[in-house]
C-alpha cells in the first residue's frame, strides 16, 4: 500500500483486506485541525467530528476478486457509495467502467466544491505552524483566486493473470537468489579493483613476473573482508528494503524513469515475505538547458501479488507523459513487459484544459490530449475494451487489452 | 566532494514495522484508491490553512488513521512537493 501527501491533497491505495474508507472521516478531522482547512460541520475543533470540507474527492478500485472477505464497506461498490455518500453529505456520482461481467473498473467522484476558492497562500510564511481553522460561509467563499494545477493527469495500469516467469521475481526465494548474485558478483570486482590499485595483476606466476605476490591482500584479510561481507550478504539477502531495490533494478522498474532523462528520480521499494512487492517512486521534473528545475514532482507507484491463481500487479503515476520524457506509450509497454500480463486495463484522467493542441476530427470535434495518448497499439496485446467518459472538467479513457 | 541535489527526494526507514512483515494473507490484489483535494492545487491552499497544507501534518499524525486502515508505515521519501510513504499489506 501506498500513501502520497502534497500540500493541497492525500492521495491513499491500499491493497488486500484494508479498510481504506474507515480512514477518511479521520483524514478529514487531521486535516482540519493539523493543517488547518476550513471545516462547516462543527463549531469548534475540539469536536472530534470537526472535518475540514474537502475540495473534491475520487474513490476508485477495480472489481475484487474475492468481494466476501473484504471487510468493512468494501464488500460491495453498494456499500462503498452509501459509505461515500453519508461521510462526504452527498453530492457524488458513481460510475462503473468496463465490461460488467469481466475487470471492470468503479469510480467515485464528486465535483469541485464552488465555496472552496481561497486567495492565494503567502509565499512568505516561514513555518508550518497551523493558523486558526475558520468555517466556511453559508454564502461560500470567496471569489476565485488560485491557480489551478498544470498537467493533472493520472495514468493507472491494472495488470491481472502475470506470466509466471516474470512473477517469479517478486517472490523472496528468487528475489534472494538474485541478491546474492548481485553482492557476489560486486565483492569479486571490489577484490579485484583493490588488487589492481596495489599493483596485482591477474594471471600465471609467469605472467605476473615481479607482481606476483601482492601485499595487503594476504588470506588473512580476505577472511576478515568476507565474514563482514557474509554479515551484509545476509542481511541485504532478507531485509525487505535491501530485496525491493535489488528487484526493481533487476525487474527493469528503475528504467520506466531512467535517471538518465530524471536525475533525481529515487524509487523506494520492499518485498515482502514470502512474496509480493511494493514501490513508491518520487520523480522531480528533469532540470532544463539552463539547470532550472521546471515544475513540480511527480510520483508513481507499483503493487504487485505474484501468486499464480490471483496474480495481480498496477501501476500509477502522475508524471506527464510527452514534454521532456517519456511518452505515455513508451511508459506502458515498458511496464507491462516488466510483467507480461494475459490481460490489463489502461486508465487515463486527465484535467480538461492540458492540450495546448486538441487533436481536430473529421467531423470538427476535437478530440482530447489523453484520447491521443492512447491511440498507440501495445505490441502483442489486442485491444478489447475503450470507453471515453467527458467529466465535467476531466477526461477518462479506459481501454481494455489482452494477450494475442 | 559529492553533495546530494537539492530536489534529490529524502528516505527514511521504520525498520521497527519492516522487520517482521509476512504477507501470507494478503490475497487480494486489486486496490483501493482515495483521492482527497482540499484545494484545487497546492499553490492555492485556503488563507486559514498551513503554509504547506498537508506536508505540515507529521507522520506520526498519520498513524492513527493508518491504523484504522490496518495499514503501517514502513518508509517515507520526502521531497519538497511530495510525500511518498510505503505501507504495509
Amino acid at each position: 500500500s501506498s500513501m502520497f501527501v502534497f500540500p493541497h491533497k492525500l492521495i491513499l491505495k491500499t491493497c488486500g483486506t484494508t479498510t481504506l474508507l474507515l480512514g477518511l472521516q479521520r483524514l478529514l478531522h487531521i486535516a482540519a485541525v493539523h493543517a488547518g482547512f476550513p471545516f462547516h460541520n462543527a463549531k469548534s475543533l475540539d469536536d472530534i467530528r470537526a472535518a475540514a470540507t474537502p475540495y473534491r474527492v475520487f474513490y476508485s478500485r477495480k472489481n475484487f476478486l474475492f468481494p466476501d472477505k473484504q471487510k468493512g464497506p468494501h464488500r460491495s461498490w453498494k456499500q462503498e457509495v452509501k459509505y461515500l455518500d453519508d461521510t462526504l453529505e452527498g453530492g457524488g456520482s458513481a460510475y462503473m467502467v468496463g465490461k460488467m461481467n469481466r475487470d471492470h473498473w468503479y469510480l467515485y467522484i464528486t465535483s469541485p466544491n464552488q465555496t472552496l476558492t481561497p486567495p492565494l497562500t503567502p509565499d512568505s510564511e516561514p513555518n508550518c505552524q497551523p493558523t486558526p481553522a475558520t468555517t466556511i460561509s453559508s454564502n461560500g467563499g470567496s471569489s476565485a483566486g488560485g491557480s489551478y494545477s498544470q498537467n493533472d493527469e493520472t495514468l493507472e495500469i491494472l495488470m491481472t493473470d502475470l506470466d509466471p516467469e516474470n512473477a517469479k521475481q517478486f517472490f523472496l526465494s528468487h528475489a534472494s537468489a538474485v541478491a546474492s548474485d548481485k553482492l557476489t558478483v560486486e565483492a569479486k570486482n571490489a577484490r579485484k579493483n583493490a588488487q589492481e590499485s596495489l599493483g596485482c595483476l591477474s594471471g600465471t606466476p609467469d605472467e605476473l613476473g615481479v607482481f606476483g605476490h601482492c601485499e595487503g591482500i594476504d588470506d588473512e584479510s580476505d577472511n576478515r573482508v568476507d565474514g563482514a561481507k557474509g554479515t551484509e550478504i545476509e542481511e541485504l539477502t532478507t531485509e525487505g528494503h535491501a530485496l525491493g531495490s535489488v528487484i526493481s533494478e533487476h525487474c527493469g522498474l528503475n528504467d520506466v524513469y531512467p535517471t538518465s532523462v530524471y536525475p533525481d528520480a529515487k524509487v523506494d521499494a520492499y518485498l515482502f515475505s514470502p512474496c509480493g512487492f511494493s514501490a513508491n517512486g518520487v520523480i522531480p521534473a528533469p532540470p532544463n538547458a539552463e539547470g532550472q528545475k521546471p515544475g513540480a514532482t511527480h510520483y508513481f507507484t507499483v503493487h504487485v501479488t505474484p501468486e499464480s491463481g490471483f496474480s495481480y500487479a498496477s501501476f500509477e503515476t502522475n508524471v506527464p507523459g510527452g514534454q521532456n520524457g517519456r511518452t505515455t506509450a513508451e511508459i506502458i509497454e515498458h511496464v507491462v513487459n516488466i510483467f507480461r500480463p494475459g490481460r490489463f486495463s489502461v486508465t487515463l484522467f486527465e484535467a480538461k484544459g492540458q492540450s495546448a493542441n486538441p487533436y481536430s476530427l473529421s467531423d470538427g470535434t476535437f478530440k482530447s490530449l489523453s484520447m491521443q495518448r492512447l491511440v498507440d497499439p501495445v505490441r502483442g496485446y489486442r485491444r478489447m475494451d475503450r470507453i471515453v467518459h467527458d467529466f465535467e472538467d476531466y477526461d477518462l479513457v479506459f481501454r481494455f487489452y489482452e494477450r494475442e | 566532494t559529492f553533495s546530494p541535489s537539492s530536489a534529490t527526494p529524502h528516505l527514511t526507514i521504520n525498520h521497527e514495522v519492516a522487520a517482521d512483515l509476512d504477507s501470507s494473507n494478503a490475497f487480494e490484489g486489486p486496490e483501493k484508491l482515495l483521492e482527497v483535494w482540499f484545494a484545487p492545487s497546492a499553490s492555492s491552499l485556503p488563507a486559514a490553512a498551513t503554509p504547506h497544507g498537508l506536508k505540515c501534518v507529521p507522520s506520526d499524525t498519520w498513524v492513527a488513521m493508518l491504523d484504522m486502515v490496518n495499514c503501517k508505515i514502513l518508509s517515507v521519501l520526502e521531497s519538497d512537493d511530495v510525500d511518498a510513504y510505503l505501507l504495509s499489506e
